[in-house]
């Protein structure tokens, strides 16, 4: 909360756009305003009415540079908006620095974004020191249509102005703590050398020699890969990255995404009533892939491009002691690495056995 | 006379240092002595706290990752106290 916790008095505010910046077609401005807005209404007892002129009590327009309210603006990057505490006169009006480039994508500085971001403070949040949290100081990109206003937020916003009227109270996500141990993951994948772990919209990155790990949003790398990652391999051979999500499939080279737009997981051979892939690990010295769903799985010859015959098999005959509903999978030196909510089995193929039972982020230095 | 290496980028550091504690972190510069010793605790001090808000390594100095997340694209949020 800001100091001295400011609030508006009335649950019935108006607001106004008082300008449109070039870099968008208005009706797209519109759209971003009023989408941030409902982000906020959703969750509280607040509502917004949008008028057309004179005073509203959230004025929202586009500045440049030094705009008479003694916080000039810096020119491209750097500050990118700011908002005023509620109150009279300027309290509660956003400004955005025309210098930015405003998209309703993920080029430049997504309007919607930043917009649901300013509104917090204009409505009496400060920042916050949750990574994943909407008021957090710093941008980073969502997918606008995948947007859930996060926990953290919400508790903010309701500490302030009560629940909302809705009778199903709204809850948002929150962010992994990486030392968590009740922590589980969506999709494990070694990357030149690294290990990639993949929760919601974040993952975690770890060199197996270093002890740091890096938590980042998924966005930030790839604003075009979708979050919740169900499955995921490495081709260490052709230097890519199979991610899965659903009935599709996204290909990393390197670093760097190959389409932006995803295959189907039909064109690698899969039934129609394959519907998802629970995990995924590629055997190096095999050239093998192997594909986990419910208690079957799958072998994919990466040298034919082809699903091998005689498959799906059930998982307990190959992997005794590994169940059905694997999270995810890699392997990893001589042993493979099934993730079974929180735990962690490592297998060992040449005698076929679970030979230790971990903690699911035992790789962290927790 | 040529310059010594790294020295532009050092002026540019500080300077981005000390503008983003003043707009965040309320730090004071008088601007006639701003490299003076007398300011150096404050920023010391508004660094750590930066440092800590940002779940960084606490230690009162510019480090690599501290300027990196300085330099991230961000909002202000101003304070209207100021203003009435």
């Amino acid at each position: 909360l800001l100091d001295g916790n400011p609030k508006w008095e009335r649950k019935d505010l108006t607001y106004r756009i008082v300008n449109y910046t070039p870099d968008m077609n208005p009706a797209d401005v519109d759209k971003a305003i009023q989408k941030a807005f409902k982000v906020w209404s959703d969750v509280s007892p607040l509502t917004f009415k949008r008028i057309y002129d004179g005073n509203a009590d959230i004025m929202m327009s586009f500045e440049t540079g030094d705009h008479r309210d003694n916080s000039p603006f810096d020119g491209p990057d750097g500050f990118l908006a700011h908002a005023f505490q509620p109150g009279n006169g300027i309290g509660g009006d956003v400004h955005f620095d025309e210098a930015e480039y405003w998209t309703r994508g993920s080029n430049g500085y997504n309007l919607f974004l930043v917009a649901a971001h300013e509104l917090g403070h204009a409505l009496g949040l400060s920042h916050s020191t949750d990574p994943g949290a909407l008021m957090y100081p710093t941008y980073s990109y969502t997918e606008p249509n995948e947007f859930r206003l996060p926990q953290d937020d919400i508790n903010g916003i309701q500490t302030v102005y009560g629940h909302s009227d809705n009778p199903v109270q709204p809850t948002g996500p929150t962010t992994p703590v990486t030392c968590d141990p009740k922590l589980t993951f969506d999709a494990v994948a070694t990357m030149r050398g690294e290990l990639l772990f993949f929760k919601g919209r974040y993952f975690w990155r770890k060199h197996p020699q270093m002890t740091e790990v890096e938590l980042n949003f998924i966005s930030l790398f790839w604003p075009n890969l979708p979050s919740g990652i169900q499955a995921a391999y490495e081709n260490v051979e052709r230097d890519q990255v199979f991610l899965f999500k659903e009935n599709k499939y996204w290909v990393l080279s390197g670093y760097d995404l190959v389409y932006n737009h995803p295959k189907s997981i039909y064109d690698l051979g899969f039934p129609k009533n394959v519907k998802r892939i629970n995990a995924a690990f590629n055997d190096e010295n095999s050239g093998k892939t192997y594909f986990f769903v419910g208690g079957k799985y799958w072998r994919y010859d990466e040298k034919r491009q082809a699903m091998d015959q005689g498959y799906p098999k059930n998982i307990m005959n190959e992997f005794r002691g590994i169940s059905k509903n694997i999270d995810a999978a890699f392997q990893n030196g001589r042993y493979i690495y099934f993730f079974i909510g929180t735990r962690q089995f490592q297998f060992d193929p040449n005698v076929k056995r679970v030979v230790r039972v971990m903690k699911s982020n035992s790789w962290f230095n927790c | 006379l040529p310059v010594a290496p790294g020295t532009e980028d050092e002026d540019k550091n500080i300077q981005l240092v000390e503008n983003y504690l003043q707009h965040f972190y309320k730090l004071e510069t008088d601007k006639q002595s701003r490299f003076k010793s007398k300011n150096i605790e404050p920023l010391t001090e508004k660094l750590k706290e930066m440092q800590a808000f940002f779940g960084l390594k606490v230690t009162g100095k510019p480090d690599v990752d501290t300027l990196e997340v300085m330099k991230k694209p961000r909002c202000g949020v101003p304070d209207i106290g100021q203003y009435v």
